[in-house]
């Protein structure tokens, strides 16, 4: 399967995935996120920030690809912040 | 670093761990060393001391397993998520868990055991994640060399936050041998302090460490007594294989040990009159079974006892001058063992190889000959 090009949409169960690891290492809250609440800095956009301040990453709130690539790297069930 | 909400830690420096289960991946003993030296990691660098318990309820149980494991984190198949520790406390407090669909190692292969129980022994102390990028507390698990690691500063701020420093006078804890200084295999000065064989293999023993060699491979492995047998001490002194019984007993001072495999037997260590020996023998030097004659030799200075394993008891007429029946054989012997109807005799870091049959030394080696060095 060739590569994505730069900066395209990630798909569906990027997405998913993407949502469960912030759910799951940074306390995103699983309840569905009100339709108004996507245009502002929406809370996945504020915890995208948070992980990449975390990890030492550039901090856009985009899933971009070093985002994404920390995400998929093998680390500890514990979360990064939170309870 | 940083710590979990409330900054919970243990209210004792004297903590217990036990291992509930083994991954397939490994050997026994390789998980054994690498949790026993995870625990290391954070004893050098404050007062908290780690013993293993075999059974019942210890303060950190580590288990192995997959996907759902009965809390409320379910690990998710190979990759992803490692393992997960839970901050101390009562019940499933400092518990660690480790996802057996990972691959575990002893080596710089992916996931180094050691590695990750070290950071997951970090949460069972109280520290959550740093967000320095080399410290152990990082998230991520990072492809470090285990034989070079080295605790990372913030991780030694965040630890010694919680409990301090180490005690200043050196403590005693199986955890932290005494000389953990690891032995040179090939010194051409190595002097042992004890040889048995073991089923078929022989143990070459020195302060903390022993060294492993099978007779007919050429490989050999160093080992930390306290990852076979906790409940040994360091510095053995003296110790022997009885096969017929599948027993090898360890000598320490006036004190023995009888194990099979690695398990310590009911009621031991006892004290060495219980063989026979008058009261004023307060440490054996070296000791060695004769399976055919079923014979036990024990050596003290320049003299020696004979026991008889069937009869269980001391010969009559010992002690007796070791070179009056060992011609070229002098005092002080360090250690000793059978192997083919010889003696070897350890002297310094001499080894002289006996032959009962013609009563003399047929051979003179280096200690660690063995070795292959």
């Amino acid at each position: 399967v060739p590569l994505r090009p730069e900066n395209t949409p990630i798909g569906e169960d990027e997405t998913t995935f993407v949502l469960d690891y912030l759910e799951k290492y940074y306390g995103l809250s699983s309840d569905p996120i009100p339709v108004e609440r996507k245009r502002s800095n929406s809370p996945v956009e504020q915890k995208i920030q948070e992980m990449q301040r975390f990890l030492g990453l550039k901090v856009t709130g985009k899933v971009d690809s070093d985002t994404l690539e920390m995400m998929h790297k093998p680390r500890c069930g514990v979360p990064d912040v939170g309870k | 670093y940083s710590f979990f909400p409330g900054s919970p830690r243990w209210n004792k420096h004297d903590l217990t761990y036990r291992i509930e289960n083994y991954t397939p991946d490994m050997s026994k003993a390789d998980v054994e060393f690498s949790i026993q030296k995870a625990f290391q990691v954070w004893s050098e660098v404050t007062p908290l001391t780690f013993q293993k318990l075999n059974e019942g309820q210890a303060d950190i149980m580590i288990s192995f397993a997959s996907e759902a494991h009965g809390d409320f984190y379910p690990f998710d198949g190979p990759e992803g998520t490692l393992a997960h520790a839970y901050h101390p406390g009562k019940g499933i407090g400092g518990d660690a868990h480790f996802d057996e669909d990972e691959t575990w190692t002893k080596d710089s292969r992916r996931y180094n055991l050691f590695i990750v129980a070290a950071h997951e022994f970090g949460h069972s102390l109280g520290l959550y994640h740093s967000n320095v990028p080399h410290s152990l507390m990082f998230p991520h698990y990072s492809d470090s060399d285990p034989n070079t690691f080295q605790l990372h500063q913030d991780d030694i701020n965040g630890i010694q936050t919680l409990y301090g420093p180490p005690l200043k006078s050196p403590k005693p804890t199986r955890s932290t041998p005494k000389t953990s200084a690891v032995p040179s295999t090939c010194s051409p000065n190595l002097v042992f302090d004890a040889v048995t064989t073991i089923r078929g293999e022989m143990l070459f023993f020195k302060d903390s460490h022993f060294w492993r060699k099978h007779p007919q491979l050429t490989e050999v492995d160093l080992n930390l007594i306290s990852s076979f047998w906790p409940f040994l001490p360091t510095g053995i002194e003296a110790a022997y294989e009885v096969g017929s019984k599948d027993q090898v007993l360890f000598f320490k001072g006036n004190q023995y040990w009888a194990i099979n495999g690695y398990d310590l037997l009911p009621r031991y260590p006892k004290n060495i009159q219980t063989l026979g020996f008058p009261s004023n023998v307060r440490k054996i030097d070296a000791a060695v079974h004769d399976k055919y004659s079923g014979q036990t030799y024990f050596f003290v200075d320049d003299l020696y006892w004979r026991y008889d394993e069937h009869r269980q008891a001391m010969n009559p007429g010992y002690p007796r001058k070791i070179n009056s029946d060992f011609p070229g054989i002098e005092s002080k012997i360090d250690a000793v063992f059978y192997h083919q109807r010889n003696f070897y005799f350890f002297q310094g870091s001499q080894q002289l190889q006996f032959e009962p049959s013609s009563k003399r030394v047929i051979q003179i080696m280096n200690s660690n000959s063995w070795f292959d060095c």
